[in-house]
């Protein structure tokens, strides 16, 4: 579902959030 | 399970679609989807942190999004 995505993608952006 | 394996998420894969077009981690993980690759969720957020950690790609804003690419 998209709710799930938004999900991931924020999960992947708080892992990445030094990186970006 | 019947559909694991369709995709698999590498970093050969991601150097591919990153070399391609920039891409949002949205963007990434819609290539990589776990009813496509067989992954979990969390699996799939870990191995893509891992994978741009690694691959250190180029970012740029476009729409306010931030975008990652990697030049050839």
């Amino acid at each position: 579902s998209s709710s799930e995505a938004d999900e991931m993608a924020a999960a992947l952006e708080a892992e990445l959030n030094d990186f970006m | 399970t019947p559909n694991s394996g369709e995709v698999q998420l590498t970093e050969e894969a991601v150097r591919r679609y990153l070399s391609r077009k920039p891409m949002t981690t949205k963007d990434l993980l819609k290539k990589f989807q776990t009813k496509r690759t067989g992954l979990s969720s969390d699996a799939t957020v870990n191995a893509l942190a891992q994978l741009l950690k690694r691959l250190d790609p180029e970012r740029k804003l476009i729409a306010d999004k931030m975008h990652f690419f990697l030049k050839e």
